[in-house]
């Protein structure tokens, strides 16, 4: 995966955005953490890098890789860049009711983007 | 290229013009995104803020939390980043501390509050009772472990006053401290008629002349403020991810 800093040609990649939660007033419900990785994907996805790197180890993502480089393509030309990789996101805050709730959310931090 | 934007959302973002307004928007849209995977439809109107001292002891006291020095919150896996990324069930802990009003009976009454608002579909695998027992000056000396029964009941407010027997446990002390008290069943049967409040009534046999008093709902002490854990997790089993 890609990181987005201006080095890589507006090819799919991960752009961190964090918010912290002082900032936008929420830090008297959310005890912790103190802010949030909102990370999105950005970028193109050209054709020669479609399935990567989600499948690129698959036996027919290549032969279909090779087609595309080809410029004969099977299928669906556009992919889209798109997290692959996401991780889990631990949080402590209080409820309506006054309640201290810590709650495990998975797939809440994109941690790597690729073209699928 | 044109026909790419125009099927792939994540294309073509980042026009240096709309930064401004791009930051303002994702701003908005992640805001939206944790209150909906928190199952809220709006951020919780925090009006008057739990006693620190109730907050503060009651996260000492669970394994998932640690209070520094300074006050400060450390929870391990609360940077931000969960310590295993493969976790895919989503579990919650929630603290419900105990209030009291006109409604309960006795001194010796106390009731939470807990929804299923907002945390639809919970199951409830296990919640526990937290009280704190005081043994009153002239009994530490002694030095002498003390042998009393709590009885935990549960009622029904503005009821005839029926009191239903819910656990009874036999507690040693020795010295002040918390004790748990287990609760899960009533917990369930309650979020499970659609109820949101859990009446308790407590009784200590022999806390008198042991000379022992549960700290029930007291704004004089609220570091030792009863608490309730609930630990639960997401009941819906279709949605459930497995890793193959």
């Amino acid at each position: 995966g890609l990181e987005c800093d201006g080095t890589n040609g507006g090819l799919c990649c991960r752009q961190q955005f964090y918010i912290d939660f002082r900032l936008i007033g929420w830090n008297d419900w959310i005890i912790a953490p103190a802010g949030y990785y909102g990370n999105y994907c950005e970028g193109s996805c050209p054709a020669y890098l479609a399935g990567v790197p989600g499948s690129a180890s698959s036996f027919h993502t290549a032969v279909v890789n090779q087609y595309r480089m080809r410029g004969m393509s099977p299928g669906s030309v556009n992919s889209c860049c798109i997290p692959t990789k996401l991780s889990t996101m631990s949080m402590l805050y209080f409820d309506d009711e006054y309640n201290i709730v810590k709650r495990d959310v998975p797939n809440m931090i994109v941690e790597e983007c690729g073209c699928a | 290229t044109v026909s790419q934007e125009s099927q792939c959302a994540s294309c073509g973002l980042g026009h240096p013009d709309d930064s401004g307004r791009m930051d303002t928007d994702f701003l908005e849209a992640v805001k939206r995104h944790i209150l909906n995977r928190l199952q809220m439809r709006e951020r919780p109107n925090i009006t008057h803020p739990i006693p620190k001292a109730a907050m503060v002891t009651a996260l000492r006291k669970l394994h998932a939390g640690k209070v520094r020095e300074d006050g400060r919150f450390e929870i391990p896996n609360l940077d931000g980043h969960a310590a295993h990324n493969e976790v895919q069930e989503e579990t919650s802990e929630i603290i419900s501390f105990a209030e009291s009003d006109d409604v309960t009976p006795s001194k010796s009454s106390l009731y939470f509050l807990i929804s299923n608002e907002g945390n639809q579909n919970l199951y409830v695998l296990q919640a526990n009772l937290w009280l704190y027992f005081k043994l009153l000056p002239g009994t530490q000396e002694k030095g002498l472990r003390r042998k009393v029964t709590v009885r935990v009941h549960y009622y029904e407010p503005g009821g005839q006053n029926v009191h239903w027997p819910m656990m009874e446990k036999r507690v040693e002390l020795k010295r002040s401290g918390w004790h748990t008290f287990p609760v899960s069943e009533a917990v369930r049967e309650m979020l499970a008629k659609g109820g949101r409040r859990q009446d308790l009534d407590i009784h200590c046999d022999g806390c008198e002349a042991a000379n022992v008093q549960p700290i029930l709902v007291d704004p004089n002490d609220p570091s030792h403020r009863p608490f309730l854990v609930v630990h639960a997790q997401q009941a819906d089993g279709k949605h459930r991810i497995r890793k193959r």
